[in-house]
């Protein structure tokens, strides 16, 4: 899936504040 | 993962409902303040001129942005970010959408039926051009039954997070740690409803967990229509993010 769904995998990674 | 006292329970359901706060795209104070900005008939008229497919864009993209809040809302339910990435996008992918709709029952004023849009309350006429009344209808009159339940922001928050947070998705890697966590949510719910004196709601919540399903089912049954008839836009013109969920 993490390859399908580049742009959800980088939301996902990316530190909340 | 699964909380063993009540003060784990009221950690867990304060971290989800603090969550919801601080991802909700509006406030529910600041909505109600709006709940009679209506828009005019000139600006109605405006939405219906708008062609299928441009209008399909502009709802995409604001699907898009409520989806983005949802991401950020999920991020933080305690036991989330333990699930493996494959495990968190398969529960974004299916459940996303449902939460979407939940949350929009608090953008719903039941008086007019009307739903908070670009910035003011919006019939199902303004979303005419779309050209797939009967989903307009479905959703509008779901977000009607959800609001008849007078949820509280806090009931809210816990059940978007057991919507999202849900074993039976499909794709799942590690079923077994994903069950632990809906265990925990469904904890969590239930000692809600208990303090607030609710219990039959949780019923009554499952009854709405099946027309989510059917709402959703419904909107990419829409979406294949619409990108057969338009395949440029959908394909050109859809947020990238929208195309990787839901085409």
């Amino acid at each position: 899936l993490k390859e399908k769904h580049k742009i959800l995998h980088q939301l996902l990674q990316n530190s909340t504040s | 993962l699964y909380p063993h006292s009540l003060r784990n329970i009221d950690e867990l359901c304060a971290s989800i409902v603090r969550s919801h706060r601080e991802t909700s795209q509006y406030r529910v104070e600041e909505l109600h303040a709006l709940r009679w900005k209506l828009f005019n008939r000139e600006e109605i008229q405006a939405y219906q001129s708008k062609s299928v497919d441009e209008m399909w864009q502009h709802c995409a993209i604001r699907l898009t942005e409520a989806v983005q809040y949802v991401v950020e809302f999920a991020k933080h339910i305690p036991g989330f970010r333990m699930l493996s990435q494959n495990d968190q996008i398969a529960l974004l992918k299916t459940g996303s959408m449902e939460v979407v709709l939940v949350r929009m029952s608090r953008l719903f004023n039941t008086e007019n039926n009307t739903v908070f849009f670009d910035g003011k309350f919006a019939g199902t006429e303004v979303f005419k051009s779309l050209a797939c009344g009967d989903l307009i209808t479905a959703v509008f009159d779901f977000a009607h039954g959800m609001c008849a339940l007078k949820l509280t922001e806090q009931q809210i928050a816990l059940f978007s997070a057991l919507v999202l947070i849900n074993a039976d998705r499909p794709c799942l890697e590690d079923k077994g740690r994903v069950q632990r966590v809906q265990r925990s949510v469904e904890f969590g719910l239930t000692h809600i409803l208990h303090r607030d004196n609710q219990e039959s709601l949780m019923h009554k919540l499952y009854q709405r967990v099946a027309v989510l399903r059917s709402l959703c089912s419904l909107h990419m049954e829409k979406l294949r229509w619409f990108s057969q008839r338009y395949p440029l836009t959908a394909h050109s013109l859809f947020p990238p993010l929208y195309k990787e969920l839901f085409a």
